[in-house]
């Protein structure tokens, strides 16, 4: 899959919402 | 249960919409269906009286969706005493729109030969869940930023066995979309979207904890009376 910077971003939406 | 089809929504089983007492020996029993992006309302109509009915008719009351009948309501024959038909009656969602409570409410008008009866039942949701409900995901990111935290919901889905992927595939076959999955500390983060026949998109956030069977779903909707329903969808298409 093309590194678009989205991946990343969603695994720090994951990350915000595990522990915010 | 129902019956899951290759190529659609979960369909559930009929159920008696307008008991023959209430008119006049006419029993209507159905459900709803979706697949290929057609919606369809499937009746049973069945004939209790002594005398032979004729002139069917169906009219829908307006409703929140715009749900109503893309043809004539066709009973080919009349229908004899005792006898039962199977109609399959195909729904647009073009109709007048006003808001009902609760929102998936349908009031129906049926007319025979005998009289005009009227009756009102609960949709599911999920038969207005297109099929280009997949938000590109950079739109996900910046809608679920958009969307003030006052309007996320919460729901709990309790006592479900399946696994991440399962929920998955399980939720498209109705047209819940699974944007992007991740692992944070062993849970399972689905971020998942719909797109409901009106327009009106879903953001949705599935928690699924180890050897925990209760999920935990948050929902971010531009319509803040949507969620509730969103979430009645989804523990009707997992828990079947």
């Amino acid at each position: 899959e093309m590194d678009d910077g989205l991946d990343e971003a969603f695994s720090r939406l994951a990350q915000s919402r595990t522990n915010p | 249960g129902g019956v899951g089809t290759l190529s659609g929504s979960y369909v559930a089983p009929k159920t008696v919409w307008l008991p023959a007492m209430k008119a006049k020996g006419l029993e209507i029993s159905g459900t709803f269906s979706r697949q290929v992006g057609s919606i369809s309302m499937d009746l049973v109509l069945t004939n209790k009286a002594l005398q032979v009915m004729s002139d069917f008719a169906i009219q829908f009351n307006r409703n929140s969706f715009g749900l109503a009948p893309a043809a004539p309501l066709q009973v080919h024959a009349p229908l004899t005493p005792n006898q039962s038909v199977e109609i399959s009656l195909p729904l647009n969602t073009v109709g007048s729109v006003m808001k009902m409570d609760p929102l998936n409410n349908l009031q129906v008008a049926v007319k025979n030969n005998i009289d005009v009866f009227y009756f009102s039942t609960l949709y599911p949701l999920h038969i207005l869940f297109v099929e280009d409900g997949k938000m590109e995901r950079q739109t996900f990111l910046a809608t679920w930023k958009d969307i003030p935290n006052d309007n996320e919901a919460h729901f709990q889905i309790k006592e479900c066995s399946l696994n991440a992927d399962a929920v998955s595939s399980k939720l498209q076959g109705s047209n819940i979309f699974t944007i992007a999955k991740r692992n944070v500390e062993g849970q399972d983060m689905l971020y998942q979207s719909l797109k409901l026949t009106n327009g009106i998109w879903v953001l949705a956030e599935l928690r699924i904890q180890p050897n925990n069977p209760n999920f935990t779903l948050s929902l971010k909707c531009r319509a803040p009376e949507v969620p509730l329903y969103i979430y009645q969808a989804y523990e009707t298409i997992l828990k079947n």
